[in-house]
């Protein structure tokens, strides 16, 4: 079934069977904790999350039928934006603590090893705070991150891709289809018309706040690979220096 | 190909039909 065929519920349906699975950093973080060692774990769960980013984004309906060079572009400006939802969510049930993985919990102060990494922590925290308090159900986070996904490119000034006309045109019909799904999830929970508007304007600004927090993260771990405080690893690499 | 030579790896899970999880 083409995805321009798909009804908004049947949408989401195979947006939630495109999420990736429970990761796990597989080893301990020793306490105390070290600069290095941390960031060694952080990068490490980057790592492993982006090979399922990747085959997520695959599973997106419509994502391949972009071309390479706009499946390239959508993942190398949004990665860590979608990393960073993921850990949110994964931490919404969670007050003051980022839940990296099921084997990698941590409160604001134990960023405190890793100089420039708490006003991070602070951030993530706080947009996490706010989804708590929006109550985001798991059908709009799927959409968020789709839309993420998708809108993380549309304003590219690349004339490679100013060119691909047909990519581009196909590209926005996706997000269109995507925040019909979103606004579908909204309407289904009751709410008059008015608090739904309102609610889709709180989700989505909340995603200028990811954009922002992750510019920073990029830039501290642009920093701590460039010191050699962290050595990154191959894939981690090329996305952070193409993405930047 | 500068693009695709600065992407090899995504280039390459992007192209590839195997999951990129398995390619890992």
């Amino acid at each position: 079934v083409h995805h321009s065929s798909l009804t908004p519920e049947q949408l989401i349906s195979c947006i939630m069977h495109a999420e990736p699975p429970e990761i796990y950093l597989m080893e301990d973080l020793k306490r105390p904790f070290t600069e290095a060692r941390m960031m060694m774990s952080l990068t490490k769960l980057a790592n492993k999350e982006l090979f399922f980013m990747i085959s997520w984004a695959k599973k997106i309906p419509g994502f391949v039928e972009l071309s390479l060079t706009y499946q390239m572009h959508q993942l190398e400006s949004c990665w860590l934006d979608v990393l960073m939802l993921g850990l949110m969510w994964r931490s919404i049930d969670h007050p003051g603590k980022l839940i990296f993985s099921a084997d990698l919990k941590l409160n604001r102060e134990e960023g405190n090893c890793v100089k420039g990494i708490v006003i991070i922590f602070d951030k993530l925290l706080a947009a996490t705070t706010r989804f708590r308090e929006l109550n985001l159900q798991r059908e709009e986070y799927v959409c968020l991150k789709a839309m993420i996904l998708l809108n993380s490119n549309i304003c590219s000034t690349s004339p490679e891709m100013a060119e691909d006309l047909e990519s581009r045109g196909k590209l926005q019909l996706l997000l269109d289809s995507v925040t019909d799904a979103l606004v579908w999830a909204i309407s289904k929970q009751g709410l008059s018309f008015q608090l739904q508007s309102a609610r889709l304007a709180h989700l989505l600004m909340l995603l200028s706040d990811i954009r922002h927090v992750s510019g920073k993260g990029m830039k501290h771990l642009s920093d701590m690979k460039n010191n050699n405080i962290v050595q990154v690893s191959d894939l981690l690499l090329e996305m952070l220096t193409n993405g930047s | 190909t500068s693009l695709k030579e600065k992407h090899k790896i995504l280039h390459r899970l992007l192209q590839n039909s195997t999951s990129p999880v398995d390619l890992a």
